[in-house]
């Protein structure tokens, strides 16, 4: 009946969580008898200290019992469950059984109010304990969310002061006082309620009565309650409803008749509001460890905290350069040791260091992915290969920039090869290029080549040259013989032989004498 | 404790059971 708030922030309390005490177990009830307005009025007042490991929302007759509208009294519903008090919860339709409001059990969301706007009280999982008025997207919120919450029908006290006036104007549109929510808060009846205390306890009242004839009101109870140092609260199902169970057993006298009118009996209600031994929070401690008297004891070396639901690898948090796992930490590739703080090294890469590097000539290994960072004049994944040619630099990715595109120095890309034409290309008009040494060595060649060539042509040519001259020379000197003695003129006698055959005495051969046909 | 269902008659309830008013 009320408005319905989807999303924004409502008026609500959130006590953070008390520091844990230590030692500190379980419940502590109080009985009481108590008069309101000179009416008799017994009651139990329980105290729960680390409410997120001892206190719990529960479903009629357990998990699914509102999606199955079920109801159930409070002795079956907390029995199983192990509370060491129980009394009935949240408001519920009579005639469906359906739990109306929010309903969050053990950190399911069990069912939604769609934002409507009535008194809640929930302990989200940090252990911070809400008490108020919610936006649905409150309710639903999933960075810290809730794993306990219930609601009821008017927020008793906040912050220390009564709130009815102010719950009234927000949880029900009538103004009138004598319309049905006036006369819900004002008449006397049995009633509950849940809180927290300023210690951080969570408070669940009780008190026993009839409607109209036994018990007390809204106001009665807020002020009970301020005078229990309780901080915040809301009203819960009162009237019938209104059950104390104290280990598993009814400890309260409900107003609601059995068949046999003689006798009570108490209602089948829906959810449950309950008080048990320190539990851990999750129950099954996330998985990661074993709950010993309600505390979690994590399994492994590296799970911590108190739902064991964190990793700490140490101080050094892996180094920053590994991630902290169950196992510890897992290095980033190329690190390795128990903190990942060691690179890898003497050429070998990945994860743990296990791989080998390939690289080769002296090239760097990437100690993550191992891949080569080739010298220069190098190249290939290893570096194995050198520069092709015509190519020089780092990963030989520049072209040597030389005329007549010669190769250049792989490494420095200096262009210190020329053009020389060589003997045997001269002719080819063919260029090649040469190493400078080789340049030089071709040079020396080409010179040592042309100067000896030359030389023998020299040698040929000044050999030609002389047998011309001598030829010239006798040419010359023969045809002047002959000119001359054709030519007449001076004359030389030369005395004929003696015919026949016989030498002239004069003739005959003189020692020594080269046979000289010339003779004067 | 076999004492059997209750009758549910001492209803304390906020709202009145028949008129469902239109939510605001």
């Amino acid at each position: 009946d009320c408005a319905r708030v989807r999303v924004g922030s409502r008026e609500h309390e959130s006590w953070p969580p008390s520091p844990a005490t230590p030692g500190a177990s379980g419940a502590a009830v109080r009985t009481f008898v108590s008069h309101f307005a000179g009416r008799a009025v017994a009651g139990h007042l329980t105290r729960a200290a680390e409410p997120l490991r001892t206190f719990a929302v529960l479903e009629p007759g357990g998990p699914g019992g509102c999606a199955s509208r079920r109801r159930a009294t409070v002795e079956e519903t907390a029995r199983p469950a192990g509370c060491s008090v129980a009394q009935n919860g949240g408001f519920f339709r009579m005639g469906t059984g359906e739990c109306l409001g929010n309903v969050v059990s053990d950190g399911r969301l069990v069912s939604s109010a769609g934002g409507l706007q009535n008194a809640q009280f929930g302990i989200r999982r940090d252990g911070t304990m809400v008490t108020g008025y919610l936006s649905e997207e409150e309710v639903l919120d999933t960075e810290n969310p809730f794993v306990q919450l219930l609601s009821g029908v008017v927020w008793l006290i906040r912050n220390g002061s009564v709130y009815i006036n102010e719950s009234q104007a927000a949880e029900c549109d009538e103004t009138q006082e004598t319309g049905p929510f006036s006369k819900f808060v004002n008449v006397i009846s049995a009633r509950t309620a849940v809180g927290h205390d300023r210690k951080g306890q969570v408070v669940l009242f009780h008190a026993d009565g009839q409607t109209e004839q036994r018990g007390i009101n809204l106001w009665e109870m807020a002020e009970f309650l301020l005078k229990q140092d309780v901080v915040n609260a809301i009203n819960l199902d009162g009237g019938g409803s209104a059950t104390f169970v104290l280990n598993g057993t009814l400890g309260s006298y409900p107003s609601d008749h059995c068949q046999d009118n003689m006798w009570r009996c108490p209602r089948s209600v829906s959810t449950v509001v309950c008080v048990h031994e320190p539990r851990c929070q999750p129950p099954d401690c996330s998985g990661h460890g074993t709950c010993v008297e309600g505390r979690c004891q994590c399994t492994g070396l590296f799970w911590r905290g108190a739902a064991c639901d964190k990793l700490d690898c140490g101080p050094s948090n892996c180094s920053q350069h590994g991630l902290c796992t169950e196992t510890g930490c897992r290095c980033e590739a190329g690190w390795t040791g128990s903190n990942c703080s060691e690179a890898c090294t003497n050429g070998s890469f990945g994860e743990d260091c296990a791989k080998k590097c390939q690289c080769q000539n002296g090239a760097a290994c990437d100690p993550a992915q191992g891949t080569c960072t080739c010298p220069l004049g190098f190249t290939g994944d290893t570096c194995a290969q050198e520069c092709p040619l015509g190519w020089h630099g780092p990963g030989c990715q520049r072209p040597c920039k030389c005329e007549h595109q010669c190769p250049c120095d792989p490494q420095t890309g200096n262009c210190n090869l020329t053009q020389v034409p060589t003997l045997n290309n001269i002719l080819s008009r063919v260029k090649q290029c040469l190493q400078p040494s080789e340049v030089t060595l071709q040079t020396g060649e080409v010179s040592l080549l042309t100067g000896t060539a030359w030389l023998a042509l020299t040698l040929a040519l000044v050999f030609l040259l002389l047998i011309s001259t001598v030829v010239n020379v006798s040419l010359l000197w023969g045809s002047r013989v002959e000119r001359s003695r054709r030519l007449g003129g001076a004359y030389v006698y030369h005395q004929l032989q003696e015919m026949n055959g016989e030498l002239l005495a004069t003739e005959k051969e003189q020692p020594g004498d080269a046979h000289n046909p010339f003779k004067d | 404790f076999g004492w059997g269902p209750s009758l549910d008659d001492d209803l304390l309830l906020p709202y009145p059971r028949l008129r469902a008013r239109p939510a605001r």
